[in-house]
């Protein structure tokens, strides 16, 4: 069990890592969206707001699935590690800090590609995030397994 | 391009620039993406995610206003935890939990304290239920309301830690063990938390264990139990009520 547990953990960690990696790309991704529907005169924000007054809208998810029960899961907000980190400089190489925070000045062509290469790297991470969802969930199920069963007993991490 | 960002922070630390300082939140806002989406997964479908957004919105320029490049620690891990700062400070001044519900808590609480004093151990709900003069039904209302408010709620009424950063129990007993300063508080709370847990009934125990330290969900808790993944969040729901009540005796 001590052996599961160690690599439910590293996993873990690793899959904390890499959806942090993935929110961010994500709230780049949609960024850029924005103002590529700003061109396009859709959407109604005016073209004169700032990007910063629409971050609250542009920043904020979709609904969950329905059925998704509040706290299915103990969740903690952590500070990212090192597997984070290097994501972020390699998403920093792809979409340049300046291109983002400048986006106004870039040209309909740069725009379109810059969107282009967060994408990719957004599907590349959901896709590791899955990935290891399936492998953490199955050692859950498995250690449920076992306490269910009688082979692990709460009182050995009392 | 890590250079670029170097520049800004060095230029707006040298001469805070309205412009300098838009710049560096733009880059960093997605930031807080992560941090209201976390916080988020506890709440119900109701509240506005873009309300929790706008209020880590605020922790987000207060990090970027206050950051030291000099002191060598990194930024993100800085802005993290003043975006969650930022965010459960607003919740709670808002007290987005009604009052009525609130109420209910505190009377339950009550009631635990008074039994267990009185038994020498964790009462039951048919113990609580007619110490309140209500039905089981309506003891078991009582905490289906409550965690349908989301376990956040319940962490919120949990927190700890008065050094600046407000801990819920969540983090207290997280897997990671991560963050600067705080660690040895840290690892005294997991200590007296477990203390406290393993006082408790045998379900509750179990339950907090395994969604806290072993990090089940509510529905993989239940097919350890064999009951559903709404009894467990009901069983879940009563032993935080009953860890607040023994942690504040
Ligand atoms: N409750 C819950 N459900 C989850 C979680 N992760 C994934 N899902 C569910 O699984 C679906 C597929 O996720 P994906 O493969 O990561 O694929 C995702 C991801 O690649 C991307 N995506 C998700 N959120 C965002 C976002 O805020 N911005 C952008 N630009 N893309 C996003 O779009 C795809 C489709 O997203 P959805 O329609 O939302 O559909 C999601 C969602 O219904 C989670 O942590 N909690
Ligand atoms: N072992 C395991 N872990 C899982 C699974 N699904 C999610 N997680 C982890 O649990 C955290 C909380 O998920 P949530 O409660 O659904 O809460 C999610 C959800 O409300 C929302 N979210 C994330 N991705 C999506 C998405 O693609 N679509 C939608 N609609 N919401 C999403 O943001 C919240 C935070 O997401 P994250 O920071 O990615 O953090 C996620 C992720 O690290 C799973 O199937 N197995």
């Amino acid at each position: 069990l001590e052996q599961l547990r160690r690599i439910r953990v590293e996993c873990s960690q690793v899959e904390s890592d890499i959806s942090l990696v993935r929110r961010v790309s994500q709230g780049r991704l949609d960024i850029v969206g924005h103002e590529s529907t700003r061109r396009s005169g859709a959407g109604g924000s005016d073209a004169d707001t700032p990007v910063l007054f629409d971050l609250p809208e542009i920043l904020s998810d979709g609904p969950a699935p329905s059925g998704s029960t509040p706290g299915a899961r103990a969740v903690s907000v952590g500070a990212p590690g090192e597997v984070a980190a290097e994501l972020v400089k390699s998403l920093d190489t792809m979409a340049s800090p300046s291109a983002l925070s400048n986006i106004e000045t870039l040209s309909d062509g740069d725009l379109r590609e810059l969107f282009e290469r967060i994408r990719s790297f957004e599907v590349e991470m959901s896709s590791i995030r899955r990935q290891l969802h399936e492998r953490i969930d199955a050692i859950q199920s498995e250690i449920g397994r076992r306490y269910r069963d009688g082979e692990a007993s709460v009182d050995s991490i009392l | 391009n890590a250079a670029d960002l170097d520049e800004v922070w060095t230029r707006y630390k040298d001469n805070p620039t309205q412009e300098d300082r838009d710049q560096l939140i733009v880059y960093y806002a997605p930031l807080v993406k992560y941090v209201a989406g976390r916080i988020a997964s506890g709440l119900p479908q109701n509240v506005d995610q873009a309300d929790l957004v706008s209020y880590g919105m605020f922790g987000l320029i207060d990090a970027i206003t206050k950051f030291d490049p000099e002191r060598g620690f990194k930024f993100e891990t800085y802005a993290i935890s003043r975006i969650k700062g930022a965010v459960l400070d607003e919740l709670r001044s808002i007290d987005w939990v009604p009052r009525s519900v609130r109420a209910k808590a505190k009377s339950v609480e009550r009631a635990m304290t008074k039994l267990e004093a009185v038994l020498h151990r964790a009462p039951t709900d048919e113990e609580i239920a007619e110490e309140l003069e209500m039905t089981m039904d309506q003891l078991l209302g009582i905490y289906n309301q409550i965690s349908s408010l989301g376990i956040v709620a319940l962490d919120e009424m949990l927190s700890f830690g008065g050094g600046g950063e407000s801990l819920t129990l969540g983090d207290t007993l997280a897997d990671r063990q991560d963050g600067p300063g705080g660690m040895y508080e840290r690892v005294e709370m997991r200590q007296m938390l477990a203390e406290a847990i393993n006082k408790m009934s045998e379900r509750a125990k179990i339950v907090l264990t395994l969604y806290y330290y072993e990090n089940l969900t509510l529905a993989e808790i239940g097919n350890v139990l064999g009951v559903t993944e709404s009894r467990v969040c009901q069983i879940h729901t009563k032993a935080v009520l009953q860890l607040r009540s023994r942690l504040q005796a």
